[in-house]
């Protein structure tokens, strides 16, 4: 279980959960995608946003059992919409320490089923990117080429830190540069500084910025459906292979 | 004063306050910036990050006054920096229906010395937004030219209005397009929409994308202090013209 995870907002969290979970889905890999956001993008993206559909918040609540909110999204690749109340979770206060751990509840039974399921998280560090994080085994953390990327890694850092030694976990923690721009002498800076921080821990297939990528959203496509011939599409489909042998940059 | 906002993430809100700052107080408009944000972005970006310094969680707290966290950042703009423990005001859940109006009460004193206020805010709804929301005349939308940033919008809008009508508040809206690619299909696409949905209410400059942006926060400077000769600087210099004579896109 993966959870796709930056404070930092705009980053790529949600265009590399949709193009990531499609690529696994693509070499055969069962793949379950997560919207914990309840901006709902990762659903939209998909194209598979309804009026009113039951979604995280009352999967998380106990309202509803996966079975009844799981959506087939594409081949070999299952949704959970984020559904229109994640917003209300976010803001949960009751339940003490026990909130932390809805997700990973609310996922026991379904989680075999699937070789991978993917967690695309909202620009904040509240109780939903707490979940996620609790719930994962992995953290792939998207960070684009520039100084306020530095700043946001630093501090998801001090925060993984501090959640992780008062909850003895060890998630595993991985870096996909995103919105690379490669003739960018910020970005190769920004690069540099970012594999001495995390060595082999930064997966080597950088995504390069490229317009299809931004444009499929809007048609409810992955850029495989959208552009299989782009940049966009070559990349997601090589951290895709990355990610199945773990090839980090050296 | 003016509350910069968007849920959505990565959209330049923090660029935006930090440019369009200095840009209004280099007219010889006295400005004061506040940062809203945990991260402290804002007050990265202006080279103004102490290892411990008061700031806005202090100032709405009520446990230091204006005059204790306001520092001098350039000639004729003051910072109020985000401070360490503004996290902390994120999660705030005691104080009620009260804890929406902390900023404004604590604002009282100091609004008049300033002719403009601008407040940079996270990527979220929570507290914190709606602190900036119930304090601020107006607000500043920044908005990219992609798809996620009109789904971004659409929700904003139902959240102001959701506060608003129960609040009976009356803010003024302000689009700005930002990270702005002019050959993009996609990004003149995007315009037309907004323009169509906030008919006089996008600010006629655009900012367009241009990675001097990007590199002058990383040596604490604005755009006119590291590259005064770029678009981004022009820009910022022309959208503070279009606020101070309120000239919007027709
Ligand atoms: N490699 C890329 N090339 C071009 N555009 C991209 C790329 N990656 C993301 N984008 C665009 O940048 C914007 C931000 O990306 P995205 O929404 O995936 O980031 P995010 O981290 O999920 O944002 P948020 O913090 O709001 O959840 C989107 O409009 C997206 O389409
Ligand atoms: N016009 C532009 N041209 C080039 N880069 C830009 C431009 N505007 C912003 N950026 C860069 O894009 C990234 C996101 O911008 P910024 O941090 O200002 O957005 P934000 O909305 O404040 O993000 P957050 O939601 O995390 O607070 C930053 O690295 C910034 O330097
Ligand atoms: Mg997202
Ligand atoms: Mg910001």
């Amino acid at each position: 279980m993966i959870a796709v995870m930056n404070q930092k907002g705009g980053v790529g969290k949600t265009t590399t959960t949709m193009n990531l979970s499609h690529a696994l889905a693509q070499t055969g890999q069962r793949v379950l995608a997560i919207d914990l956001d309840p901006q709902a993008h990762l659903t939209a993206g998909f194209g598979l946003v309804r009026r009113s559909q039951p979604g995280m918040a009352e999967l998380m609540l106990g309202e509803k059992s996966a079975d009844e909110v799981i959506v087939l999204a594409r081949d070999n690749m299952d949704l959970i919409p984020a559904g229109d109340r994640l917003g209300e979770l976010e803001h949960l206060t009751d339940g003490g320490s026990k909130r932390g751990w809805l997700l990973r509840d609310s996922l026991q039974d379904v989680a075999e089923e699937y070789d991978y399921i993917l967690i695309d998280c909202p620009p904040s560090s509240g109780i939903l990117g707490m979940n996620a994080l609790l719930a994962a085994k992995e953290v792939l953390i998207p960070v684009s080429g520039d100084f306020f990327a530095l700043q946001g890694l630093a501090r998801l850092m001090g925060i993984f830190q501090h959640i992780e030694s008062s909850l003895n976990l060890n998630t595993e923690k991985w870096v996909v540069l995103t919105r690379f721009q490669e003739r960018r002498r910020l970005a190769k800076d920004v690069r540099e500084k970012i594999m001495s921080y995390f060595p082999k821990r930064v997966y080597r297939t950088a995504i390069r910025e490229a317009v299809a990528l931004a444009e499929s959203p809007g048609f409810g496509q992955t850029i495989f459906e959208y552009q299989a011939s782009s940049n966009g599409a070559k990349d997601y489909k090589e951290l895709a292979k990355d990610i199945l042998k773990g090839k980090a940059m050296h």
